[in-house]
């Protein structure tokens, strides 16, 4: 799993 | 942006208005469990914290905010305005019982042991369980009204659909986020057996009832 920092979904 | 994402945040929408629209109506809130209204403030809180730091777009930011808007409204609304139709009674899920456990799973699984990021998986490992006083409120008074039965349908379909899209991401966007994944698959796994009675039951008019 790459780096997920940026939480796009809701 | 997906049509699974996008029919699930509808759904997730139309689960807020169906509760908010039933308490309106009814002037009540029988049978709906505050603890899980209490959880799910707390999941949209530790959540969107990053709602002034990072922008994604319009609709991210206004989705949040309704979110967060409507989940403190329901609060507002069960234990002041509509107060004495609240069933406290059966309303018995001991919460510290899920956040505690959470609470502590965010600290040792996550992406990244930073504040932010702590609590946001906080938030996701604690929405797959926030259901559970109204489940638990639902076989302990054997019953539900059909809205209510309709929110938690609408609400269960939301993170199934949630599903679908990461599927969807993971094969055309290489995008994959593990902790999401699992926690979703949890939360939905949860509704099955509401599911199954909501598809044999309500869908054929009856009323939701427990088999004793």
């Amino acid at each position: 799993t790459g780096k997920t920092f940026t939480h796009d979904e809701l | 942006m997906n049509v699974f994402r996008l029919l699930g945040d509808m759904s997730h929408l139309l689960a807020i208005l169906i509760l908010l629209l039933k308490m309106w109506k009814t002037r009540s809130c029988a049978g709906i469990s505050g603890k899980t209204q209490i959880l799910f403030a707390l999941v949209f809180t530790t959540r969107y914290l990053d709602l002034f730091s990072s922008f994604i777009s319009i609709y991210n930011t206004t989705m949040k905010l309704f979110f967060i808007a409507s989940s403190y409204f329901t609060i507002f609304l069960m234990y002041s305005k509509f107060k004495a139709t609240y069933d406290s009674n059966h309303d018995s899920f001991r919460m510290e019982f899920l956040v505690v456990p959470v609470g502590g799973l965010a600290f040792l699984v996550n992406h990244e042991f930073l504040p932010l990021e702590i609590l946001w998986t906080f938030s996701i490992y604690l929405e797959s369980v926030a259901i559970l006083p109204q489940l638990f409120m639902v076989s302990k008074t054997g019953e539900a009204e059909t809205i209510t039965s309709h929110y938690l349908f609408a609400l269960g379909s939301y993170r199934l659909l949630y599903i679908f899209n990461w599927v969807y991401r993971y094969y055309f966007d290489g995008f994959f986020d593990l902790i999401a994944v699992v926690a979703g698959c949890v939360q939905t796994i949860l509704y099955c057996d509401f599911f199954y009675l909501y598809i044999t039951k309500v869908l054929k008019g009856k009323k939701l009832s427990l088999p004793a």
